[in-house]
């Protein structure tokens, strides 16, 4: 049974895969006590495990030291997660890809001056939010005949673009922007409600108000 | 191939937002 | 054994994956023909296929579509690809994100303009430079002690981080800009001149004067 030390800093949505695939795998994994964003991450200690100092990253009970989260989710989950086929596998790559590119930069580009991360950019918002539906879209589409994004059960497909979608769902997908992806609204509904998903979560609201950016 | 490669979509800002994440959480939990 | 139809423009770095992962492993990839970028992947059987209208796309002979070009990769890839062990199979997942998100979008930023298909930006290509540089000094510190960059065989991720360097190798990294980087070196002249690369990507000549910007 993999364990070791997650290092991160609370509310990371990216350590967020991590700690869901091993609430279903029984992996072992202990949040790294005393770790200070900004200085732990920066110390010769940490380097040497991790040269890019980026976090989450990973140390196993045995040693090994793996970097970026969905390689570390992939390392803490379990066969089911990862997929029973070298098609399924394949198109759990294809769905963690498509969390990194398709959602990611537009989800940041929309989200971050709402959490006042960033300046607000008219253009650059509006050029997201036409992203953002077009990844729902395609996610409403592939799950009009499907429950889960790869196959037929949970797997690391389904953990890794739930996660990416968070702050979103949390932030600005506020009722009349989200309803008209039913199919990519109740598959979400369905993930953050299970208990494996609640453990590492909690109770998840989903956006009333979009944020707006306060200048 | 170099007008096909133009049309990919590319993160050129990822850095920028990189920093940016990672300023803001560090002020959080620093 | 796979086989399937291959769609992408030519000179594409991110087809060559699944193309040199072939090579190794038999399967039985042919280009798609009378491919038309911006047509052919813009037309309606092609996005019921393919919804994001993405290439490289993969459409295997029974039936199966496949986009994004590291989980095409790792479709058409054998076990020794792909990783024999967790770790290993963890640690390939963690270069291929490493090429997506460290290398890439620097290599655009800074190849892009000498191509000519983007204005240049002195700012940007500056920090492009280093992130180019902090990348390459990753790999380099991570290969003083290992021929690759899993285990003691070729596998993905190998293949994947060769290809996403390639644009960089040929248009700037000239002599000077490359030569502290021995390892890296090393590593990637040696991936180049393998005869399942070879056969993809042909004779690959090292860039000898770094690409400018021509206004």
């Amino acid at each position: 049974m993999v364990a070791g030390k997650l290092y991160t800093y609370p509310e990371n949505f990216r350590a967020f895969k991590a700690l869901i695939a091993a609430q279903y795998s029984g992996a072992k994994l202990e949040i790294a006590k005393g770790f200070v964003f900004g200085e732990t991450n920066k110390s010769d200690a940490f380097l040497k495990k991790f040269p890019l100092g980026k976090v989450p990253a990973f140390e196993s009970a045995d040693g090994h030291c793996i970097a970026e989260s969905n390689a570390i989710a992939y390392y803490v989950a379990n066969e089911t997660l990862r997929g029973s086929s070298d098609l399924e596998k394949a198109q759990i790559i294809q769905w963690m890809t498509f969390a990194d590119t398709e959602i990611l930069p537009a989800s940041c580009t929309w989200v971050f001056p709402v959490l006042g991360i960033m300046q607000f950019n008219k253009q650059a918002t509006a050029r997201a939010k036409e992203d953002i539906d077009k990844a729902l879209q395609a996610l409403d589409d592939h799950l009009l005949t499907r429950t889960y994004l790869v196959g037929e059960r949970i797997t690391l497909a389904d953990i890794v673009v739930t996660c990416t979608l968070l702050h979103l769902y949390q932030h600005v997908l506020d009722e009349a922007f989200r309803k008209s992806y039913v199919n990519t609204n109740r598959w979400f509904i369905t993930l953050i409600n299970q208990k494996q998903v609640k453990a590492v979560i909690g109770d998840f609201k989903l956006c009333e108000k979009a944020g707006e950016f306060d200048p | 191939a170099a007008d096909c490669l133009a049309s990919e979509r590319i993160w050129f800002d990822k850095p920028r937002y990189d920093e940016a994440e990672r300023r803001f959480y560090e002020q959080m939990n620093g």
